[in-house]
């Protein structure tokens, strides 16, 4: 139990701090245990800088450098075990179009590399542009949804309409 | 194990039998506010074999049934079902056997759920050894609800501690 | 103590119900103290329900409709005492294009109506056009902020840009 | 009461002294993630008397000082000041007679800090209650920072209720 945590840890931690410098374009991550030296009691903490910023804190970077070092963290704790769907519900909310670009970087080269299916939910134009086909959910009748396939002008009008 | 298609009958807002293909690669779902984008996600993770309703944004559970709206009824029974290629013949149990499978989960209001696999009755725990075994599931880190990330940032050291236990 | 508070509900219960309904472009909302019988003990319950759709607690809600819903709640309290300066952090970031419009109606008209100047901080294309002027924040060298006056043109190009 | 200007010295990533005009309507503050728009927020609140080192997320006050970066070292002075009218002269206390004023807070590293009003020093709770009679403070709903809608959605109806208390 405490062998596999740890073992878990190592894998994870490695994989975090490759998947941050990738999602931040350089810069330093990395996890650690603390509050007890048994790792079955411990906490984890997440100590993150971005490039040119010092190491500090997850709660001391902005709201969109948080999503992105938490972004990491999930793909690290998935790539140790990659499942064959991955869902992904509004993660790039707090993203601008750069880290947007990354995210997108990211997330073609691990459907590549595990054979994983994303699904991902945006209303970010850049995402959408990224993907390779596209669902637009309307309700033409008040409380009732409709699935249908959409190209990307489409999509555009339809973040622009209800 | 291969995901290929999602079907929803009744499903919260999806009151109209409603298919969505998962092909590979990236499929981005769009839309405005409130327009059903996140049922979709949490019936995914209903047909898994999601237990808890509070998680699902209900108060009960027969709060995924379609409630009704301006000129439809409210219904009294839904069913998600997920299609999926076994090519690898590598999942547990007996129905290895198989190319396609079909697990489908329903519930009728006030009566209970029940879950399928090809059409057999099997246990819920039936359906969460089969996704567990392929490194999925209604609680596995690839599936990232909204505000999940907000709760990964906010979380005590203790509980982000938790979430590595499912790399474990 | 107790009558004041009954008082502010019912003056933040009916600003909350005419707000939601501008936010929303109509439906329903209230608000309802729960859980006791003396109001310095209770719970506050927002219920709502968007044009169309069955009365609700919020939970039910999707997460642009509850952050509308709250937005209308935060103004309801605002309105009982209107402030000289109101800042608001991205709080349109779950919005789609038509709700974001809708805020930005109600805000103008909040700026207009109780002379309040406001600071939005934002992502939104839309919300930007929207504003009296703009200001972009940036960081020429690395961990030093710079701020600086900008038109709608050179802010769209912040966003793309770190 | 009236904002007219806000001027931050080594306030976090703000190490060069920095004046944000505010001026009628409605002001938009745009850039990337991370480049300093909620430390602008953040520096408003804290001259306004933000108390919690925690709700500014820093783990100790000094925490909002420079704390360095690349070619430069990190301060041990921050300040942040608030440039005001007072056409209606209606605020409380001595600085009624004034049609201008300047609030600000300065902190010193391992030291403390210290609140002016026009070059006077004062209590915190002078500062405090000269905005709170303005409907306004760093613990106004009228000040909402990043994530603060969430908090609100997932808060227990108890908390809610107190935010109500606000308007009382
Ligand atoms: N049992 C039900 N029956 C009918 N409608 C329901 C039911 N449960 C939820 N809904 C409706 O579904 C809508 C929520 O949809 P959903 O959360 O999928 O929106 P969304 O597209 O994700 O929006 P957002 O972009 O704001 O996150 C709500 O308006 C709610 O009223
Ligand atoms: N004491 C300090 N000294 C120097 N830099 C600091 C200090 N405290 C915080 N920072 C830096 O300020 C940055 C955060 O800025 P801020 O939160 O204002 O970003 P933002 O523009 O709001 O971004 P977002 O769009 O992601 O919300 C962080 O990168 C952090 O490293
Ligand atoms: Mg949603
Ligand atoms: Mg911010």
């Amino acid at each position: 139990g405490r062998r596999r945590l740890l073992e878990a840890f190592t894998q994870v931690n490695d994989n975090f701090t490759s998947l941050f410098q990738r999602l931040f374009g350089g810069g330093e991550a990395s996890l650690k245990l603390i509050e007890s030296e048994d790792p079955l009691q411990a906490g984890l903490e997440i100590l993150a800088s971005p490039p040119g910023k010092r190491l500090q804190s997850l709660s001391l970077l902005s709201g969109g450098e948080q999503s992105l070092t938490a972004l990491a963290l999930l793909f690290a704790v998935f790539l140790t075990n990659p499942a064959p769907i991955c869902v992904l519900d509004e993660v790039d909310a707090p993203l601008d179009d750069i880290n947007v670009h990354r995210f997108c970087d990211l997330v073609e080269e691990l459907a590549k590399r595990s054979e994983t299916r994303f699904l991902i939910v945006t209303h970010h134009r850049h995402t959408m542009a990224r993907m390779d086909r596209l669902f637009g959910v309307t309700m033409p009748e008040r409380g009732v949804s409709r699935l249908v396939s959409v190209d990307l002008a489409r999509a555009e009008q339809l973040r622009e309409t209800a | 194990l291969t995901f290929r298609k999602l079907r929803l009958t009744g499903f919260k807002s999806f009151v109209e039998p409603t298919d969505l293909p998962i092909d590979r690669g990236l499929t981005g779902v769009v839309g405005p506010n409130g327009c059903g984008k996140s049922n979709l996600v949490e019936a995914l993770r209903w047909a898994m074999g999601e237990t808890s309703a509070k998680r699902m944004r209900g108060g009960g559970m027969d709060d995924i049934i379609f409630a009704g709206s301006g000129a439809r009824p409210r219904r009294d029974f839904a069913e998600v079902a997920i299609f999926l290629d076994n090519p690898a013949r590598d999942i547990p149990g007996p129905f290895n056997t198989y190319d396609e499978l079909v697990v489908s989960r329903s519930i009728t209001r006030d009566s209970g759920t029940a879950y399928r696999i090809n059409g057999t009755e099997v246990r819920a725990r039936d359906v969460g050894t089969l996704f567990a075994d392929s490194a999925t599931g209604s609680q596995s880190p690839s599936i990232v609800r909204q505000g999940r990330i907000s709760e990964i940032i906010s979380a005590k050291p203790i509980e982000r501690r938790r979430f590595l236990e499912e790399a474990a």
